[in-house]
Order: C-alpha cells, then sequence, then structure tokens
C-alpha cells in the first residue's frame, strides 16, 4: 500500500541478488527525488534518506537477497514514524482556549468552524471568536457560518486583535463554555508587528492549543513557515487543510520535522463536518505516491 | 562540452539546490543546471539568468481589445483571487480607467460582502446577486451593465475550486461559455491565481485549469513572504502562460506588474 513510486524502486532493486553500494546510493537517490516530487523540504528529504540508508547498512542490506523488500520496509516505517500518531485535544483548563495561527488563506477561518462542530459532536460547548480585524468581511465570513451552525460567537467589533481578545475573556458569558476557539488573522511568519501581535494573544489568551492551520500545497518554503511559528509561539500542533486536492503533502513531513509537532487533524473540503483526525499510514502513503 | 573542460561539480550541485528549494521542482532543476555544461564555472550564475529570463519572457498576448475588458479570475481556495481583483481595480483605477467588480463567488460565506468591501476601498461599483445565484448569470448582468455605463474593464471574481472536483470545473466552463455567447470576445483575459508558497501542485492546477478554460496570465501572488515561487517557471516552459501580475501584499497597491529580470534576481542572488 506504499505506491507507485516505491513500488518502481522496488522493481529496479529485486531480481538483482546482493546490491552494489552504488545500487543502494542509486535507490536512496531514487527516494530523494520521490521526496522532493512531493515537496518535502530538501533538507528534510536529504536526512531522512540518509537515515533510511544507515538503518539498511544497520540491517546488513549489502548481504541481503530481498533488499528491495528491506528498503520499502525501512522507507514505510521511517515515514510512518516521522509523520508520527494523531494526537488528541489538550483541553485541560475551564475553559480551554485554542489559538488557530497561520499564512493568510491557509484555512484557519473554516477550520475554526469545523472544530465547533467537531467538539460539539464530542459533547463539548465551544465559542468562537473573531480575531481577525483586518480582513475585509472576515468577521462576516465567521458569524454567517456560525449563524448557520447553530455557534455560539463573540459578536462585538474591536479594531485591535489583542484588545478584542481581552475583552472577549472578560466576558462572564464565557463561564458557561468549555472551550474558546480563537480565529485569528493570517499573518506572514516573517510580519514582525503581527507576530509580536500574536504573541500578547497568547499570552493573555493562555491556550492550550496553539494550532497551525497550513496549506496542504505548500512548497520547500513549509519549513521557514513552521519555523518561525514555532519559534515566536510554541505551537501545540498542526492542521493541513485543502487534503481534497491532489498535493503530495510533503509539508506535512516538512514541518513535522522542524518543529516536532503532532499533526492533529486534516482538512478534506470546504463543508463543515470535513475534518477529519490524522490517520498516519494514510498520509505516508499519500506522500510517497 | 564548454572549451576548457572546465567544471565546478560543487557548484553545479549548489546550484540545483537552490532551485529545488525555490520549488523549481526536480525535473526542472535538473534540466536548467544540465544547460551549465556548456559554459564555464565563471559564467554559471550568467548564464542560468539569462536562460530562466529567455523562459519567462514570453509574448504577453494581447493589448488591442474591445471594450469592456473583462478579466476572469479563477484558481483553487485560498489562493488571493479576491483580493488580486481589488488591488487589479486599484492599479486600473489610477491608470484613468473605469471599472466594474463582479461578484462570481456565489458560494463562499462572507464572499459578496469581502469583494462588496473591495469596491469600496477601491471606489468601483460591484455587480452582485446574492449566494446561490448562477455566477454565470452574474457575469452575464456585469457585461450589460459595463456596456450601459460605458466601463473600461470588469473583473469577475469566482470562488475558490479544487482541479479535482469535476463538478467545480464545469461550473467554470460554463461561466466561460456564457461570456463568450455575450460576445465573442470575452473573457479576454482569464488570469489563474497561483499562491506563491504552493509547490508542485500548482503546476498541476496551471495543466488542468488551462485544459478546462484556457489561461491567459498568471497572478502569482504572496511573495512578500519568504516562498521564491519557482514552480512558475515550469508553469512557462512546459505550457507556455506568461506571468503577468505578482502580489507582494495585503493592500490595494501591492500588485505590480510580473518582471522576469527582478523575479529571477530575487531567486539567484
Ligand atoms: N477544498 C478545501 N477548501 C478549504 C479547506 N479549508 C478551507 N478551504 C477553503 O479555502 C479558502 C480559504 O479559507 P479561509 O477559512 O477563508 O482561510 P483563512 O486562513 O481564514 O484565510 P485568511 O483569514 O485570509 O488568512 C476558502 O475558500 C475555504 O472554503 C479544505 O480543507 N478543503
Ligand atoms: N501577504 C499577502 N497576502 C495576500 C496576498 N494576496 C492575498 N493575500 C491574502 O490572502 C488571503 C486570501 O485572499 P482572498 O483574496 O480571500 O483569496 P481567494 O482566492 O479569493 O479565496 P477564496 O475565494 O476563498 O478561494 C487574504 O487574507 C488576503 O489578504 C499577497 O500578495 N500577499
Ligand atoms: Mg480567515
Ligand atoms: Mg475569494
Amino acid at each position: 500500500k506504499l505506491g507507485e513510486r516505491l513500488k518502481n524502486i522496488a522493481r529496479n532493486l529485486s531480481g538483482k541478488g546482493r546490491l552494489s553500494a552504488s545500487q543502494v546510493k542509486e535507490s536512496m537517490r531514487d527516494i530523494r527525488r520521490a521526496l522532493l516530487e512531493a515537496d518535502v523540504n530538501l533538507n528534510v528529504a536529504q536526512d531522512f534518506v540518509s537515515e533510511v540508508e544507515n538503518e539498511a547498512v544497520a540491517r546488513k542490506i549489502y548481504d541481503s537477497f530481498t533488499p528491495a523488500e528491506t528498503i520499502i520496509q525501512i522507507v514505510g516505517e521511517k515515514l510512518i514514524g516521522l509523520i508520527g500518531k494523531a494526537e488528541p485535544l489538550v483541553l485541560d483548563k475551564q475553559p480551554s482556549s485554542i489559538l488557530l495561527v497561520g499564512l493568510q488563506g491557509s484555512g484557519k477561518t473554516t477550520t475554526a468552524i469545523k472544530l465547533g462542530i467537531f467538539l460539539k459532536s464530542k459533547g463539548k460547548n465551544p465559542f468562537l471568536i473573531p480575531a481577525d480585524v483586518k480582513r475585509p468581511a472576515a468577521f462576516e465570513q465567521l458569524r454567517d457560518m456560525a449563524e448557520r451552525e447553530n455557534l455560539p460567537y463573540f459578536s462585538e467589533r474591536l479594531d485591535n486583535e489583542v484588545k478584542l481578545c481581552k475583552q472577549a475573556l472578560s466576558r462572564s458569558v464565557l463561564k458557561r463554555y468549555d472551550t474558546l476557539i480563537f480565529d485569528t488573522a493570517g499573518r506572514l511568519h516573517i510580519d514582525i508587528e503581527m507576530l509580536k501581535q500574536i504573541k500578547q494573544i497568547k499570552e493573555t489568551v493562555n491556550p492550550s492549543e496553539i494550532l497551525l492551520v497550513a496549506d496542504s500545497m505548500t512548497g520547500q518554503d513549509a519549513v521557514n513557515i513552521a519555523q518561525e511559528f514555532e519559534n515566536a509561539l510554541g505551537i501545540t500542533g498542526i492542521i493541513l487543510t485543502k487534503m481534497d486536492g491532489d498535493a503530495r503533502g510533503g509539508a506535512a513531513l516538512s514541518m513535522r520535522k522542524v518543529t516536532g509537532k503532532p499533526i492533529k487533524f486534516i482538512g478534506i473540503g470546504e463543508k463543515v463536518d470535513a475534518l477529519e483526525v490524522l490517520h498516519p499510514e494514510r498520509l505516508a502513503s499519500r506522500i510517497l505516491g | 562540452r564548454n572549451l576548457f573542460g572546465k567544471r565546478d561539480p560543487k557548484a553545479l550541485v549548489d546550484f540545483e539546490n537552490l532551485l529545488i528549494e525555490s520549488d523549481f521542482g526536480v525535473d526542472t532543476a535538473v534540466s536548467l543546471v544540465g544547460t551549465l555544461e556548456k559554459t564555464t564555472p565563471e559564467n554559471y550564475l550568467s548564464s542560468l539568468k539569462k536562460e530562466l529570463i529567455n523562459i519567462l519572457n514570453v509574448s504577453v498576448g494581447g493589448n488591442d481589445y474591445t471594450k469592456p475588458i473583462v478579466e476572469l479570475y479563477v484558481g483553487v481556495n485560498g489562493v488571493g483571487k479576491t483580493t488580486t481583483i481589488g488591488k487589479r481595480g486599484w492599479t486600473l483605477h489610477g491608470e484613468g480607467k473605469k471599472v466594474l467588480l463582479a461578484s462570481g463567488d456565489t458560494f463562499r460565506t462572507g464572499a459578496v460582502e469581502q469583494l462588496s468591501k473591495w469596491g469600496e476601498r477601491i471606489n468601483s461599483d460591484v455587480v452582485q446577486s446574492g449566494y446561490g445565484a448562477d455566477p454565470a448569470a452574474v457575469c452575464f448582468d456585469a457585461v450589460d451593465a459595463a456596456v450601459a455605463r460605458e466601463i473600461d474593464y470588469v473583473l469577475i471574481d469566482t470562488a475558490g475550486r479544487l482541479h479535482t472536483r469535476n463538478d467545480l470545473m464545469e461550473e467554470m466552463k460554463k461561466i466561460k461559455k456564457v461570456l463568450k455567447r455575450k460576445r465573442e470576445d470575452l473573457p479576454q483575459e482569464t488570469i489563474l491565481v497561483v499562491d506563491g508558497t504552493t509547490g508542485q501542485n500548482a503546476l498541476q492546477q496551471a495543466k488542468q485549469f488551462n485544459e478546462a478554460i484556457g489561461i491567459t496570465g498568471i497572478a502569482l501572488t504572496k511573495l512578500d513572504g519568504t516562498a521564491k515561487g519557482g514552480i512558475v517557471v515550469s508553469i512557462v516552459n512546459d505550457i507556455g502562460i506568461p506571468v503577468k501580475y505578482i502580489g507582494i501584499g495585503e493592500e490595494k497597491g501591492d500588485l505590480i506588474p510580473f518582471s522576469a529580470e527582478d523575479f529571477v534576481t530575487a531567486i539567484l542572488e
């Protein structure tokens, strides 16, 4: 179930008996290429392939008469190992806050609603805070989706995102909710001012979860994005959106590698129920195509 | 084979890695670096620069269009279509043009309000007919309004759609058909908006959208980040669609005409 590309690599190796060093090198290059074509960051792909090669040597690949099987097995194990397990949301406070952050257009607002629906289905009582004061009609977007789904939301309009979050938190109405979902404005990972503001929001809100909402079609830049958000905030998890497309999703591997943080959810469509928990094997076979 | 047999393998690998890290994709990176085999190491940089500028400088098509000039904006979700239309409208205003915006995204929550706010921001009227309306009908009405008001440009916003959604690609084809039926030459421009942070999937997007309705130009957005947008080189090289605009921010002035020279310099230096 580990896709066509790996099968081809295996085919190039099988029936050749024991492998030479150059044949092992060749197969490592093929694996690296497959990862790069899947948008895995160059350095992440190189590191991954070195680890595969080391493991292959440790398993005596040069003495093996079934080297293809061994290499495929190692790649699969390492890939699934790197992707990691789906970890549940940490909702340990009363109320617990989830802060959604990420680049412009990655799917935060839509995901905020999806998370609200998800939490309701788990018996939680969520409250949405439309903290994007920048994008034209961002409030209307969240408000209208929330109204349609019967999700309660903070309806006061302020012109400063930090002030808005402070104001929202001070509302006593919050006592009846157990989870607060903060939707924030898209921001560049290199925008000093916007990063400063989101840090202030973090300090005010003290969230149990800071989730980086990232577009699954992101390319090599994924490492920079993840690194900067991690440095600025210390994220607690990643949500990969638009996985209903045909992007291979290598960005997931890059982000996971540089932050060490778990991929908690996958967005699989525009509808409010289009959110699923990570399936490591599925993501692995998609990345390897 | 270059004249002196001089070759710097490390430099070649470095260039290949630089291109890969700029989202060129492996095949394109390898073939571009391959062209350096015919020159000497001290000329690698200038040769690569020249080759890239050559590829990117494809002709940008018509400028003898008949009013109203209709520009249809399409692309996958969240790439910056609506914002790019706002910026484009502002630019055209600055050139003394009369602009009309058309709210062809009748699906996504908040889309009509978002374009409407952009209309206010850039002092341009917006033709809309609310959620659930047929986007093709909105376009039809927009062209009629444009003719009546002697508008120079009609900028049509459409809903984000993944190229993997056949039904949405069919809806987009219908929008184009209706425009063409309104007047044979409409729309004069069909702009695919591509997010600058996108990796190899952008090539697939370009292929599918082009196959479906024909793309006349690319607007590459969010280049104010750290992504290099190198995938457009494959798009231009493989499909022949020119890059027309670059988005460098979220404000109305943040859309600039594409310059191959500037783009290549930003990647290589
Ligand atoms: N196909 C698909 N579309 C999605 C998914 N998640 C979000 N979208 C769409 O992506 C576009 C952007 O979503 P938003 O929720 O507005 O993104 P955002 O991060 O809040 O954007 P900004 O607030 O501008 O930064 C919209 O068209 C959404 O419907 C997904 O999982 N699949
Ligand atoms: N930094 C930056 N942000 C941009 C740029 N272009 C658009 N954006 C932002 O990207 C986000 C999405 O832009 P939209 O115009 O809503 O994208 P869209 O393609 O119309 O989205 P859908 O209609 O939902 O598919 C918004 O937050 C914009 O402000 C750009 O060039 N630079
Ligand atoms: Mg949003
Ligand atoms: Mg839009």
